[in-house]
């Protein structure tokens, strides 16, 4: 573990928590996507399947429970609780343009062709493109709630941090795990855009509002 | 590149 790692999980915490906290105090799942919550469920049960099988920590074990128990709640508020506010009208991206290309990308390239590594790889792969449906939606409504920024600031963060994690480690420990860093680079390409916008505009007290 | 058994990071 290294101070990189550990700001990153608790930027991927904090980010989780800032949903939950917008969708429990506003009563409202508006602006969130439902499709980019339920990549995200997907990512994290392929991602920790190993959950009873591999014990790393009492912190890793923790924090996988708590993904896994959040993510799942996440998509409860959207599709069942806070339904009547789900706006699917504008959370319109087709999610099979990314796992098809994304399950076939993970059985050509991976570290090992078994199948944990490959649902694994899978997991990494589809993680990099999960938020394309929120920040799809977001273009399409025109904008975003403020706190909805900060999730996505949090969220986005998370795997930036990941990739100073992944650059301390390489000099530290040798070690060194490429689809990994590519996934994770694309990642943070992907929020850019957004975190241009977030810095820009959030940080001066002004609303993201994309000219729709 | 050193790939160790099993992954260890979330």
């Amino acid at each position: 573990m290294n101070i990189f790692r550990l700001c990153g999980d608790m930027s991927h915490l904090a980010a989780i928590i800032i949903l939950l906290l917008k969708m429990w105090k506003t009563r409202s799942v508006a602006g969130i996507s439902g499709k980019s919550q339920i990549l995200f469920a997907t990512v994290f049960t392929a991602r920790y399947l190993d959950l009873f099988t591999s014990f790393i920590s009492i912190y890793n074990t923790c924090m996988k429970v708590f993904f896994i128990g959040t993510v799942y709640f996440t998509i409860y508020l959207i599709y069942m609780k806070f339904k009547a506010t789900y706006d699917s009208n504008h959370d319109s991206f087709r999610v099979e343009f990314l796992i098809v290309p994304v399950g076939g990308l993970a059985f050509l390239v991976n570290h090992e062709f078994a199948p944990l590594e490959i649902i694994w790889t899978f997991s990494i792969y589809l993680e990099s493109v999960a938020i394309l449906p929120q920040l799809f939606m977001i273009s399409k409504t025109g904008e975003a709630e403020t706190i909805t920024s900060h999730y996505l600031f949090a969220l986005g963060s998370y795997r930036a941090l990941y990739l100073c994690n992944w650059i301390y480690r390489y000099y530290a420990e040798g070690f060194f795990d490429l689809i990994a860093v590519v996934a994770g680079v694309v990642q943070t390409i992907l929020y850019c855009d957004f975190f241009y916008l977030y810095i820009t505009k959030v940080m001066k007290g002004k609303k993201i509002s994309l000219p729709a | 590149p050193v790939i160790e058994e099993g992954h260890d990071e979330l």
